[in-house]
């Protein structure tokens, strides 16, 4: 069995680790709750807020 | 003393490793007059400009039975295995092999021991872990032998006896004294310890780098610090460490050929050092496996003109065209063989990777996996299939730990129950819990990660009709999803078949898509005939959540394992980790 997630485009970054294995046709071996990626919204807003709290 | 009676603490080898390269970070900074930035100046040695060299050494082990035994260390995608013993219960082996080590690197090696078998593969009878970066916050100034528990395969709590082996870090100023030794050994002709300017300029010469003559005498002044006339060991060493830095005199390695200076410096002598090592004969381990399996093969195999694995192409000889299923382990950042049976292996391939197999796949085979699932079901649904479980057990040994399950083996009354057992509360901690942005992973699995669809289809998923679309199917597809990002995760039977939220956030709603039950497994994922993802049996999820938008969750049943149960409900809140649901034998 197999659970497959689709994230909208530009969603989420994934790790660099997972990305660079895939790339290489490789399955890497993981465990629930172990990091998956990052959010790549919540990473520009968080880049916005600051670039605000600057300019005040 | 230091004037109050009390001797300071000696610094850990790491410390002393890391101010020796801050040393050489400074020393080449000034040289190249880049040190005007204060901040870098002042800045230690980042975590992952740490490299070395450990020698390992197998001694000897004390077994429980008697025969012939070798022992594999595996470090990352590499494995060597010893010689083979004499028929006893202590081998002795006294095998070294020197690794890198990098802080960002596997750092936790295996070793294992296999007894011999005349004809079939040989047998792991233990194992054990070594995490090498415990070494380095150690002060030990000599090599000391650790006995360490041989823990037996199937059941991480006993032990199959002990293997004593020797763990050094080497201090890098001993790696360039060393290298230093051998390079000097090469153009030594008179074998004195020390090179004329003649033997140094053949030195040069063979580092094939077409120095002018005016510049090696300048070399060779710079070198001979003392103004003897002769450069000994010492003063080569320094030469070759500061040189590399500024203005490499070695742009290939003499041993392999292999371009030099495109990763950090001291990288270049720690790669030449362990291929003169090769080279030499002194590491007397046999290397060239990816993982300890292949090079348990038995006889038969090693005749064999193909027996040679490289970790060049691992990836591209993984899935369908392997003869074997290699898996990159996470935590110990090692290769590992999926146990997977050779006859399978060629019925799926029979069946999913050729226009045979489709004709026979469009004449009913469809029909005849969705009854065997529901038989199977039905099967492993029954008190009696409760027998199966100590055999299952016995067949994944050291696969499954049954320490991490939340009630004990007697309390399940069938397969089934067994199959989708919890773990404790604590065995899966869930990363960055409480920072919504970070996803997790949603199952016990192998994965695979693509940015886009064009990305999977390119390097995975060979099905000709796949898409988003088709995944998803239309109530539950949305523009936002069109090239959008994926993630497979992939269950293997031995596996905790219990599937989590990876993701925060509201669910939406359930789709159910009935369909086909072929296998999941890389060979018919990879096969251009067999469009499982969007063919198979599935249940999607839709989860909303304020950091990701729409996140599509697809529970596909496989073969035999075709039943999906959800735990929560439409309208439900989930936070990532908690349990979503589970897969079970059946139809």
């Amino acid at each position: 069995s197999t659970v497959i997630c689709v994230f909208e485009k530009d969603a989420i970054q994934f790790d660099a680790d997972l990305l660079a294995n895939s790339e290489r046709s490789l399955e890497t071996l993981v465990e629930v709750g172990t990091t998956l990626g990052v959010s790549k919204r919540n990473r520009g807003l968080k880049v916005s807020e600051l670039q605000k709290c600057s300019i005040e | 003393g230091n004037g109050n009676g009390v001797e300071p603490p000696l610094p850990s080898r790491f410390s002393r490793f890391r101010s020796r390269l801050r040393l050489r970070r400074h020393r080449g900074r000034d040289r190249c007059g880049a040190a005007g930035d204060a901040s870098e100046s002042g800045k230690g040695v980042a975590a992952d400009e740490f490299a070395g060299i450990a020698r390992i050494r197998i001694v000897k082990a004390d077994l429980r039975f008697k025969d012939k035994f070798f022992a594999c260390l595996s470090l990352g995608e590499r494995t060597y295995r010893t010689e083979t013993s004499d028929s006893t219960h202590r081998p002795v082996w006294n095998s070294e092999k020197k690794v890198v080590i990098e802080t960002n690197g596997p750092h936790i090696a295996r070793i294992s021991v296999f007894e011999t078998n005349r004809f079939s593969k040989n047998t792991l009878v233990g194992y054990c872990e070594v995490d090498l970066f415990d070494l380095l916050t150690k002060d030990l100034e000599e090599e000391h032998v650790e006995d360490l528990a041989l823990l037996d395969p199937s059941s991480s709590t006993t032990t199959m006896g002990t293997i004593s082996v020797s763990c050094y870090i080497e201090d890098p100023v001993e790696t360039e004294q060393s290298f230093a030794r051998r390079v000097l050994a090469i153009v030594d002709y008179n074998e004195d310890g020390k090179l004329s300017l003649s033997e140094f300029s053949d030195l040069m010469k063979a580092f094939g780098n077409g120095l002018a003559v005016n510049k090696i005498e300048e070399l060779f002044r710079q070198a001979d610090t003392n103004g003897d006339g002769i450069v000994d060991m010492d003063e080569l060493a320094a030469l070759l460490a500061d040189q590399q830095e500024k203005e490499p005199i070695i742009s290939n390695c003499p041993v392999c050929g292999e371009s030099l200076g495109k990763y950090d410096k001291i990288n270049d002598m720690i790669h030449m050092t362990l291929c003169f090592d090769e080279g030499t004969g002194n590491q007397i381990m046999t290397g060239g496996f990816l993982t300890d399996k292949q090079a348990a093969y038995g006889w038969m195999f090693k005749l064999s003109e193909w027996a040679n694995f490289s970790s060049y192409d691992v990836g591209l000889r993984s899935g369908s065209t392997a003869s074997h299923i290699l898996v990159f382990d996470r935590r110990t950042k090692r290769l590992v063989e999926e146990a997977i049976d050779g006859k399978i292996v060629l019925s799926m391939r029979a069946l999913y990777q050729s226009k045979v197999g489709l004709t026979l796949i469009d004449s009913g085979v469809k029909d005849i996996l969705k009854n065997l699932s529901e038989k199977q079901g039905k099967k492993m649904n029954s008190p009696e299939s409760a027998k199966d479980i100590p055999k299952f057990l016995e067949l994944f040994a050291g696969q499954i730990n049954m320490d991490e399950t939340k009630d004990p083996i007697e309390s399940f009354k069938t397969f089934n129950e067994f199959f989708i057992r919890q773990l404790k509360p604590s065995a899966r901690p869930i990363a960055h819990i409480d920072d919504g942005s970070i996803a997790t992973c949603a199952a016990d699995c192998r994965l695979m990660a693509y940015s886009s669809v064009d990305e999977s289809t390119r390097f995975w998923i060979k099905g000709r009709k796949f898409s988003i679309e088709g995944l998803l199917g239309a109530d539950a597809h949305y523009n936002a999803f069109k090239n959008g990002s994926l993630v497979i995760f992939r269950l293997a039977p031995q596996d905790y078949h219990r599937f989590h939220v990876p993701v925060s956030g509201t669910v939406e709603k359930f789709v159910e898509i009935p369909g086909c039950l072929y296998t999941v497994n890389p060979i018919a994922v990879n096969s251009k005939y067999c469009n499982v993802f969007t063919e198979n049996k599935r249940v999607i999820s839709i989860i909303s959540t304020p950091e990701f938008g729409k996140v599509a969750f697809v529970a596909i049943g496989a073969t035999m394992v075709g039943s999906i149960t959800f735990v929560k409900k439409e309208g439900d809140y989930v936070h990532k980790g908690d349990e979503f649901g589970y897969f079970s034998f059946g139809g």
